[in-house]
């Protein structure tokens, strides 16, 4: 038997738009401690990880480790169902066919229920290593994601360069080029205000990466007010959104080589 | 040409 609940349906809903266009259908990880997905896109050059601990929830229960099979896109759509501030429960008993989600108003006076129809999913899963990043970016996530959308209006690709002065985008392509510098600010404090920039840095870094890809990254923005971009030679970048109290969504990058 | 690798070959198989 699993049952979760969140004061929230905001969240929930916020963390499937976050994942839900790069990845079709996931494994949803439960165990005593939390929820996992691990996903790849299909083109296999993106990864995306999903942590919630059980404490960040309202309530959590989970009897024994189980792992259900979801369409995102069914399960967006459903969570559209609920008003932002309603809570959101959601339970699947042993063998379940289908995952039960239901929605109650803050006044307590409307439940609404849906079920979602699981699936088996077979799919390659990695082990992923803790690393020691070379480089670490701490920014807004709003500037990321405007950095973003900025840089698609020229190129297709963007080159991430972390220096210890800053972190400067920069792109390309038949109209034109065009780079952004963030500084570092060594503090980031109330005066800095939220939109400023950190880097930490053992060694400068460089590379670059697809920007469609950067494109669904930027949809968790919501989800938290600063991203971490972690930077190491050879090896994908990792984004890193921290939800709330209670985990995070991570993105893995594979970086572009030039031939 | 720019080559995109697949994230795969960077982590092992669990």
């Amino acid at each position: 038997m699993i049952e979760a609940v969140l004061p929230q349906a905001s969240l929930l809903k916020k963390i499937i738009e976050a994942i839900k266009e790069l990845v079709s259908e996931a494994n949803f990880d439960f165990s005593e401690t939390g929820i996992r997905l691990q996903a790849m896109d299909k083109s296999h050059i993106a990864l995306s990880f999903l942590h919630l601990r059980n404490d960040g929830f309202s309530e959590y229960r989970c009897d024994r480790s189980q792992t259900l099979g979801i369409n995102l896109e069914s399960f967006s759509k459903v969570l559209k169902c609920a008003a932002n501030d309603d809570q959101v429960q959601i339970k699947a008993t042993d063998k379940a066919e289908s995952l039960s989600i239901s929605f109650e108003s803050t006044a307590k006076d409307r439940v609404s229920e849906f079920n979602v129809k699981l699936m088996d999913i077979d799919i390659d899963s990695v082990d992923v290593p803790d690393m020691d990043y070379q480089a670490t970016v701490n920014m807004s996530s709003q500037e990321f994601a405007r950095i973003v959308r900025d840089m698609m209006t020229i190129g297709e690709a963007i080159t991430i360069d972390a220096t210890k002065q800053g972190v400067k985008f920069s792109t390309s392509g038949d109209a034109g080029e065009g780079n952004i510098l963030l500084r570092h600010r060594k503090t980031i404090d109330e005066e800095d205000g939220p939109s400023s920039t950190s880097v930490e840095i053992n060694e400068p870094v460089s590379h670059s990466l697809a920007l469609k890809f950067l494109a669904n990254f930027a949809k968790a923005a919501p989800l938290a007010d600063r991203v971490s971009i972690n930077l190491i030679e050879d090896a994908p970048v990792m984004f890193e959104f921290k939800i709330s109290d209670m985990g995070h969504i991570r993105f893995y990058l594979a970086p572009q080589i030039e031939e | 040409d720019i080559l995109q690798t697949s994230i795969a070959a960077y982590f092992a198989a669990t």
